[in-house]
């Protein structure tokens, strides 16, 4: 598949993921 | 021979309130920008060699997608960001854009659904947990972190349970009956919490209509940790 989405999975975008809960109160 | 049209696969995309991003991926880098255009740069050659050889910028709501080749098409470098337009810029709607770039599209929509399923649109503090509706609507993802290390994720598939313990279920549809009634009790606070973060989203975007100046109140956090 020319456009996998395999690339979806990796650690830096879960880290983006991370940071988008909210800051603080957690 | 009926013409097919691109919203039979995909509706346009949305990346309103959504953070940057650049992600690489094998044969492009897909990024959010700070405008929330979402960009696609297709990439040609490997390691240093390898250049953005096309563009397509498309626009928060999904609506308008501008395409170009940098320099010419002999490609630019890939750099930290996209490639600046240059004169000729291709320009068309999501409803006219030529079927060479549906697969394009369709892949930008996916990276862009599986961030909006990331972001906290509404994060209610309840007492027993910290509810998060997600961004992914309709019907979005709800993530449910019990103060006490439980937790549940919700999507239009499946309800995950991870008990305290780290033993995790997975139920079915809006199923309640769970493995214990611990469990049960669990599931039915998720439940209530879903609900009134739903209400809530709601109320808050009939008074963002009200406004004036379109205020846009999300993300929002209600109330705080006992």
């Amino acid at each position: 598949d020319e456009f996998d989405t395999e690339a979806f999975r990796d650690d830096r975008l879960e880290a983006y993921f991370k940071q988008l809960v909210p800051p603080g109160m957690k | 021979n009926r013409m097919r049209t691109l919203q039979e696969f995909v509706s346009p995309l949305r990346a309103h309130r959504l953070k940057p991003i650049r992600q690489k991926t094998k044969n492009a880098v897909v990024s959010i920008l700070d405008s929330e255009e979402v960009c696609m740069e297709l990439l040609k050659g490997n390691g240093a060699q390898e250049r953005v050889k096309e563009v397509l910028r498309i626009s928060s709501d999904g609506s308008m997608v501008h395409i170009y080749c940098p320099n010419e098409g002999r490609g630019f470098p890939l750099d930290d960001r996209p490639p600046s337009p240059p004169d000729d810029v291709f320009i068309y709607s999501f409803d006219n854009l030529p079927e060479k770039y549906w697969k394009k599209y369709q892949y930008a929509s996916k990276f862009i659904h599986l961030v909006r399923s990331k972001t906290p649109k509404i994060t209610l503090y309840t007492k027993y947990a910290k509810c998060m509706l997600m961004e992914n609507s309709p019907q979005a993802d709800v993530e449910v972190c019990f103060y006490d290390g439980a937790k549940i994720n919700k999507t239009s598939e499946f309800l995950r349970i991870i008990e305290k313990s780290g033993k995790s279920h997975n139920l079915k549809g809006e199923m309640v009956n769970g493995p214990s009634e611990e469990v049960n009790s669990y599931v039915e606070h998720a439940h209530e919490a879903h609900q009134t973060c739903l209400d809530l989203e709601s109320i808050i975007a009939v008074q963002e209509e009200r406004t004036e100046k379109r205020m846009s109140f999300f993300p929002i956090i209600i109330g705080r940790r006992p």
